[in-house]
């Protein structure tokens, strides 16, 4: 778990898509 | 090279075209190599990279270089992981040394801040992150830089989504959506609309969407 990469990648892929706004 | 020498360089005081070029290999190294790597480098790396980062920007002379910018970009590369992440968030001054490095004279560097800064606000752990953004902000350069730099304002937006988006009451939503407009945004949000920009229309659409979304709820 603490090995996990990408994590800045995949957040602003998600900000950038606007996926990371969708409402849950 | 090992993150150990790395440490060693950014303590020995080197500058300008010597400093860059460490900090581009360091860059790699972040990038390229495993975690255990960046875990080396650790919180010993981490102030020092936010110490000078600091410097540069209390002495404006000095960014000659761009070093400032590279910094940015090897805290993008230290943060792409959850430990290089939560050092980054408990570290006193990192959030703050990002918002400085909104500098609308330096637009490239600045959009890079921004994102960063983007991803750190949508964040739900740990608590409370969305306010530390919100209270180092400078609304008025974001502002600034979606009006004049219309090829970053897509990145501006972006913060702007995540900043109201993130807040859970909605009348805190609205107070910040109207902050903004009142302090200017309303403005250059239309300018904005009639640039050709796929990622701009994304947010321009998010943006819109949960204004409708607030008004309807309210």
């Amino acid at each position: 778990e603490d090995d996990e990469t990408g994590i800045m990648d995949g957040l602003l892929e998600a900000l950038q898509s606007g996926a990371a706004f969708r409402r849950k | 090279k090992s993150a150990q020498v790395y440490i060693q360089e950014l303590k020995s005081e080197i500058k300008d075209g010597q400093l860059l070029s460490c900090l581009e290999s360091l860059r790699v190294s972040l990038n390229n190599n495993p975690v255990s790597w960046v875990q080396n480098f650790g919180n010993e790396g981490l102030a020092l990279l936010l110490n000078i980062l600091r410097k540069l920007q209390d002495d404006k002379d000095e960014n000659l270089f761009d070093c400032d910018h590279e910094i940015i970009r090897c805290l993008k590369a230290f943060m792409n992981n959850k430990y290089g992440l939560k050092s980054m968030l408990e570290s006193e001054e990192g959030i703050t040394l990002l918002v400085r490095a909104i500098n609308p004279q330096k637009p490239s560097m600045m959009t890079d801040a921004v994102k960063l800064l983007s991803a750190v606000s949508i964040l739900e752990q740990p608590e409370g992150l969305h306010e530390r953004v919100l209270e180092v902000i400078t609304e008025e350069h974001i502002l600034t830089c979606t009006f004049y730099y219309s090829y970053i304002c897509a990145s501006c937006l972006t913060l702007i989504n995540a900043l109201i988006s993130r807040a859970e009451e909605l009348d805190f939503r609205i107070h910040i959506r109207s902050e903004l407009l009142r302090l200017g945004l309303r403005e250059p949000l239309k300018a904005v609309r009639t640039i050709e920009n796929e990622e701009l229309k994304v947010q321009l659409r998010v943006f819109d969407e949960q204004a409708e979304d607030d008004s309807e709820d309210l």
